[in-house]
């Protein structure tokens, strides 16, 4: 099973968008791939079209036990989509009150990696969507992954809040021990416009090989597939956008271990 | 002093790019204008050359005095920018740990408010810059403002975020028994796609006489103005975007009372 767990703390950067193109493109190729929705906004899980505000079972409900994960559970709060092969674990939007519940609470950092865990023979792919702060459900999905992809919106205000990303990233890698890898992924890259092919220069520049070598474009595909509820790739498989999508697992394939 | 604030619980939709729009165009009319930026990741201080990691003095700063807000502190928070007449008052990241350090202490949710009636001969309009997320600054923005302007992209996920940022405000309007005005503003409008029409149509269904009767266009020109920290308006005044501003202007003008 590989793992891949796609963040960033800045709001609206195409972290859902990653989540739901590689995954659809995954699915594609015909392997198991599962998504979960670790955000209390939902984003994932509306997509699909469930409401986080009135789901019953959900990614909230692992976090019920006490640090354990029982065994069947995972299962039961895993749900097909409207694309073949890829399954979908939603968010409910009282993932908002984890926070506050798991103050003092020792070991809720290994939730999704205990989930995963049971899971191991059942999918090729896990990708992990998450929400734009930091918090007890991001450092779950830090711990339980083998590759993050930060996606970053190639402007210039979005390059401070990389900086802050990355800063956290080793953080969190200091205090678990891990050798997490990161792609630093450019999005909504605009060809056109000045403000685009120099932050996208500024980017490459301070982040160097972390960057991947080609960018993500400007594709209004992907508003298309999120209103209908389909993958990009099922919506239209030769856009610029899905094409990008493409390269990028590509390139992920060839970095990422056997797991 | 009209004081108005700008919000919405998802990020990336749009929130600083309306605060310097609005902010510069006031000032082009020769308004005295004060912009605040209540967010701790600080987009609007960065749009203005400073760095919010760094920064000595700021909104931060007026939360440090158990409650009360100290004759003349606000003055020395404030500095210039690159806009004539738009004086800005910048974030610090900091401001992230206010919410653990104000946990049980009362009467913090108004420290705004007297900070802006410090002010209040200086300036002729306060704008607010407010994070994507509900806490003890919202609350204070919320609370010191007249008139709240909430930007949604029209995006199918975008319309999920504004459900709860609306619901989030009957609760707060509920408790401070204000009558903040709201006014809903649809962002990034792309009328060629399918989406975005299709979205915009359902926000008008759905918030009626609250939404915006126009939309501000997709536009380029605000990430090119952003990378030089100029004001929208002094990069471009007759742009699509900058023009649906001044538009948006009038009917705020027309509906807010003197200050
Ligand atoms: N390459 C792209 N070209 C055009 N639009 C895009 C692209 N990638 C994402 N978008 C659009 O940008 C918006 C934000 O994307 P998305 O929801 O994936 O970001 P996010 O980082 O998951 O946001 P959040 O922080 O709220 O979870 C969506 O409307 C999406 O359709
Ligand atoms: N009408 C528009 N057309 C094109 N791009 C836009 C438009 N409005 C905003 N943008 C771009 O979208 C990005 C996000 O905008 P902005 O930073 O103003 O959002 P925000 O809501 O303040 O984000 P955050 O939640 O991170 O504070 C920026 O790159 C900005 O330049
Ligand atoms: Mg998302
Ligand atoms: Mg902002």
């Amino acid at each position: 099973m590989r793992i891949w767990a796609i963040a960033n703390q800045k709001g609206g950067v195409g972290k859902t968008t990653t989540v739901v193109s590689l995954g659809g493109v995954l699915a594609s190729q015909g392997k198991r791939v599962l998504v979960m929705d670790l955000d209390p906004h939902g984003s994932l899980t509306s997509y699909f079209g469930h409401d986080p505000d009135t789901i019953e079972q959900s990614t909230f409900d692992l976090f019920m036990h006490k640090g354990r994960v029982p065994d069947g559970l995972p299962e039961q709060l895993i749900t097909a989509t409207s694309c073949p092969g890829l399954d979908l674990m939603p968010a409910s939007t009282a993932l908002a009150t984890l926070e506050r519940r798991m103050v003092g609470v020792d070991g809720m950092g290994l939730i999704i990696s205990k989930t995963l865990a049971l899971l191991w023979d059942q999918y090729d792919f896990v990708l992990l969507d998450n929400s734009p702060s930091l918090g007890v459900l991001m450092i779950n999905s830090l711990a339980a992954s083998q590759q993050l992809i930060v996606p970053v919106q190639t402007e210039f205000l979005a390059i401070k809040g990389l900086e802050r990303m990355m800063h956290t990233l080793s953080m969190v890698i200091r205090s678990q021990k891990s050798n997490l890898q990161h792609l630093i992924l450019p999005t909504m890259f605009d060809r056109r416009t000045q403000a685009s092919l120099q932050s996208l220069r500024t980017i490459k520049q301070t982040w160097g090989d972390h960057v991947w070598k080609f960018a993500i474009p400007v594709d209004t595909k992907f508003r298309d597939a999120s209103t209908k509820g389909v993958v990009p790739s099922d919506l239209d498989a030769v856009t610029h956008g899905v094409r990008a999508y493409k390269k990028l697992l590509e390139t992920l394939l060839e970095k990422t271990p056997n797991g």
